[in-house]
């Protein structure tokens, strides 16, 4: 029943039970009550309709994803510039969540793999960030990396949609970020890379970040999204583990697009390192 | 001389919509990653023969006789970063210049993985600045060495202990250098503060 506050600066984070609990900005006021978890969706290899999700498609088995675990025990590293909160949720999913002093955004670093596939269920792990606004279907994402355009779940501006699937239906690409608002306040997620994004119910956001499926989906490609990495020349060979960074910010309604732009474009240039050994005094 | 005629043309060849949307066969997402790797590499020769030129050794001029050579680390996320973590020659300090590609200043954080707890940071004023020192944590252990083995990486025989941490600032489209040394016990610990681990229940 502990609760834990973590982060050295003005954004802080509470965890409670092993989860995140809530996000609050005590420079800017701002307090939502934020769960995250990981999920994954088990891969449909066909029914009546004999699609299957492959590359191209993504097509889940139910309308609901399988919680990987309810709760990942804590190990809480506390400093002058950082607080970091490290997450084991199973012997695949392992997170790393940092504040850093002068920075109102958190970075959650995942590493996600090998996905396990002996049960012969192909999966596409999710990670869900639960608040308790109220988004009224609607949701934004961007386009290309330009805009963050209006969605609204189950339906488009511009046709009569009928929905047959109601996850993937609402799945958009991500190249920078997703946000969602209230009346009050607003809750952006950015992305290092392009993956899948969606809201799925109110108040939620969900970033797919990583597949591994079994079956082709017969679209073209020819084969399963499995991709293997090996260490030897004996067929030791693994799911592939990725590891890379979302970033979570809290605002007031209309004051998260600066944070979005500066952060978005850092984000994806990054400062270049270059290393080498020499003497200070002799340094010009 | 070195150029990026082959980054130039293997970002040509990964705007095909197979590479973009991630529909193509192994075999070919494997030779588009070889093609981005190998002008990535040679890219990266590139940047550190135009930083040797820019930062001259008192001594001599860099540019024309470069005895100071740059090296980078793509898998610093996975700890793996042999001119840091070889450790540092005596005599001599770390070296660390970090380029912002943006055109405004911006204030980031820094983390290297090293094996030394007793280390400072200094800026390019020789003033010493605050710095963490971090765990590496049994993931990015277990990643690092998979993948080094994988993709055949000679790593350094011991893996790094830890994370050094420190706040840089880089003015638009400009570098900074900062500098990382050895010290006896007590200058580094007013200047490295090691983190305090908490388990909570």
């Amino acid at each position: 029943n502990e609760t834990t506050e973590v982060g050295p600066g003005d954004l802080k984070m509470f965890f409670s039970s092993g989860r995140l609990k809530r996000m609050v900005n005590y420079k800017t006021g701002v307090n939502i009550p934020i769960h995250q978890s990981y999920l994954w969706y088990a891969s449909s290899v066909g029914d009546s309709d004999p699609q299957a999700s492959g590359a191209y498609i993504f097509r889940p088995n139910h309308t609901s994803a399988i919680p990987v675990s309810q709760s990942a025990p804590l190990k809480v590293m506390r400093g002058p510039l950082v607080d970091e909160v490290h997450q084991q949720f199973n012997s695949w999913i392992y997170q790393v969540t940092r504040l850093y002093k002068d920075q109102e955004h958190a970075e959650v670093e995942f590493t996600i793999g090998p996905i396990p596939v002996k049960d012969g269920i192909g999966k596409e792990v999710i990670t869900r960030m639960k608040t308790n606004m109220d988004t009224n279907r609607v949701f934004y994402t961007d386009s290309n990396g330009r805009d963050f355009l209006k969605r609204v779940r189950d339906y488009r501006s511009d046709w009569s949609l009928s929905i047959n699937q109601p996850v993937a239906g609402n799945y958009y690409p991500l190249n920078l970020g997703i946000f969602t608002t209230n009346k009050k306040f607003e809750f952006s997620v950015l992305v290092d890379r392009s993956t899948g994004g969606a809201s799925i119910k109110d108040g939620e956001l969900e970033l797919m970040l990583h597949r591994r499926l079994l079956v082709d989906d017969s679209r073209g490609v020819g084969e399963a999204l499995n991709e293997t990495v090996c260490v030897d020349h004996n067929n030791t060979c693994e799911g592939l583990t990725i590891r890379g960074n979302y970033y979570m910010n809290i605002n007031h309604l209309g004051t998260g697009t600066r944070w979005r732009r500066k952060t978005g474009q850092e984000v994806y240039s990054p400062l270049l390192l270059a290393f080498t050994h020499e003497k200070m005094e002799n340094w010009k | 001389g070195p150029n990026t005629f082959s980054l130039g043309d293997a970002l040509g060849i990964v705007q095909h919509h197979d590479a973009v949307t991630g529909t193509a066969k192994q075999h070919t997402t494997n030779d588009y990653a070889k093609r981005l790797a190998i002008g990535a590499s040679e890219a990266e020769t590139v940047v550190n023969s135009a930083l040797s030129c820019l930062s001259n050794s008192k001594s001599r001029n860099q540019c024309e006789d470069p005895v100071v050579k740059f090296s980078q680390c793509p898998l610093l996320n996975l700890s793996y970063c042999p001119p840091v973590e070889e450790g540092i020659p005596e005599g001599k300090d770390l070296v660390v210049v970090a380029y912002n590609p943006l055109g405004w200043g911006r204030t980031d954080i820094i983390r290297i993985p090293v094996n030394d707890a007793y280390l400072i940071v200094k800026d390019s004023k020789g003033n010493i600045i605050e710095a963490q020192f971090v765990g590496v944590d049994n993931a990015t252990r277990s990643l690092r060495k998979f993948y080094t083995k994988a993709y055949g990486g000679v790593s350094p025989k011991r893996a790094p202990k830890y994370w050094l941490l420190f706040r840089a600032s880089v003015p638009p489209l400009g570098w900074n250098t900062y500098f990382i040394s050895k010290s006896g016990g007590k200058e580094s610990i007013k200047s490295g503060v090691h983190s305090v681990m908490d388990v909570p229940q």
